[in-house]
């Protein structure tokens, strides 16, 4: 992280929204401002507190090309999205946002609460991190909004200048709202093995579960691989230990810590249509060497020997999956045995004997 | 003469180098001290501090890499202060 000292001398802040985006609902803007100072004041003293007439600490403006007598101007849509000034008087703590530019309260366009949180930081004093996990980081990201944005670089960078929140609970607030696994509506993105682990991936995170001591590991996916998305869709152990993950239409190899060179690769390269977009589930079954690609209600096969699509698919799942009739969100294979997830259920299934053996809670590898 | 393409590009990445870099790796006059003349770095001296940032290989040339990273949505706040 960086910082502009100094920071704010009080903790006690007002801010005034100066004018609206035609984009969002007057609503969404003023919320999706108030949920981006939150972000902040969440991990520090500070307090911000919204007037609606006259001079405020940080004072915030849609604006386009040359605005008022801002020394920076906007660029029309892309480029520069928004920009801010560090604390101070005049300009300093004020934040403007570039009105060409679409913006949105979900992942289409530019997220305004995400973009808001991160130019906060710079009214608050902090400059650009060359921590491509860290909301500071110059280039913007989508990250789902119902996750918590500061990453612990952030969360250093501010309280270097104001501290934490007093009586903060001690546990990290980096993760203040990682999902609870034990909660009853416990879903997954994607699974994996690796060797005697299960990975179970979520949103940003990632649980390293040992089933045979049934110890579990919360973190975040950047920790291990930062070069991945969040959001993975689909992973698998192929047989070369690898993992492969998906996301879209594009899917990357590692081995170890290590992306595999010339990934990213297109899913089209693994043999499917052009037609499919994204890979629900996938599973290598270690015993026939053959891995099932999971995609709506019907599934392709790939030899991993020959590295090539079997003929005759896609198939039916049910027809032969008995009993798998939902979409399939993830699966894995542990001892033989697969277990296809769909929101809060999963399902173990017998591929030999091709039937479903029985129906359990998708976090019962949790110790709930 | 229509431009050939591949010079048309050329000449778009270089516009797009030297914007980017006057924009985000220029260091701004302190206006504390108006007056002062800073030394001007020299291109290369800044395209290595952007590539150093981002963590691209740190060359000096704006590969293709580079482009890409420049091309991508962002702040208007410089990445260096001044």
């Amino acid at each position: 992280y960086g910082v502009t000292l100094p920071g704010w001398r009080i903790n006690n802040l007002t801010y005034r929204i100066v004018n609206h985006t035609p984009d969002m609902g007057k609503e969404d803007v003023d919320k999706a401002i108030q949920k981006a100072l939150n972000v902040w004041s969440t991990v520090t003293p500070l307090i911000f507190t919204r007037i609606h007439e006259g001079i405020a600490d940080i004072m915030i403006a849609f604006g386009t090309k040359a605005h008022g007598h801002c020394p920076r101007y906007f660029d029309g849509p892309l480029g520069v999205l928004a920009h801010a000034f560090p604390p101070g008087n005049g300009f300093g703590g004020d934040v403007h946002f570039d009105e060409d530019e679409d913006w949105t309260t979900g992942s289409a366009g530019f997220n305004l609460f995400l973009v808001a949180a991160h130019e906060f930081g710079h009214a608050l004093g902090l400059s650009h991190s060359n921590d491509q996990r860290a909301l500071m980081f110059p280039n913007y990201a989508y990250v789902s909004p119902s996750e918590f944005p500061l990453s612990p670089d952030d969360i250093s960078g501010i309280q270097s200048i104001y501290g934490s929140r007093p009586n903060a609970p001690d546990k990290r607030p980096g993760t203040p709202t990682s999902p609870k696994t034990c909660g009853s509506q416990m879903s997954f993105d994607a699974i994996t093995t690796l060797r005697q682990e299960v990975i179970f991936l979520k949103g940003r995170h990632l649980w390293r579960v040992y089933p045979d001591n049934s110890e579990v590991e919360l973190e975040l996916i950047s920790t291990f691989w930062p070069m991945l998305p969040s959001g993975i869709q689909a992973a698998y152990e192929n047989m070369k230990d690898q993992i492969l993950f998906f996301k879209g239409n594009k899917f990357w190899v590692i081995s170890g810590y290590q992306v595999l060179p010339g990934y990213p690769k297109n899913i089209n390269t693994l043999g499917f249509p052009k037609c499919v977009k994204k890979i629900d589930a996938a599973v290598c079954n270690k015993n026939t060497g053959k891995t099932d690609f999971f995609i709506g209600n019907k599934y392709w096969r790939f030899d991993e020997n020959s590295q090539s699509m079997e003929k005759g698919y896609p198939r039916q799942i049910v027809d032969d999956f008995p009993g798998i009739s939902q979409k399939v969100d993830a699966v894995f294979q542990q001892k033989g045995l697969f277990y296809f997830f769909h929101g809060s259920k999963q399902w173990e299934f017998d591929p030999t004997a091709k039937k479903v053996i029985r129906e359990i809670r998708s976090n019962i590898w949790f110790n709930c | 003469l229509p431009v050939h393409s591949e010079n048309g590009n050329k000449e778009e990445d270089a516009k797009l180098v030297q914007d980017y870099l006057s924009k985000f790796y220029a260091v701004e006059p302190d206006p504390d001290q108006l007056g002062l003349k800073i030394n001007a770095e020299s291109t290369a001296e800044k395209l290595q501090k952007m590539q150093q940032f981002f963590g691209l290989k740190v060359t000096g040339k704006p590969d293709t890499e580079t482009l890409e990273i420049m091309k991508k949505p962002r702040c208007g706040v410089p990445d260096v202060g001044f």
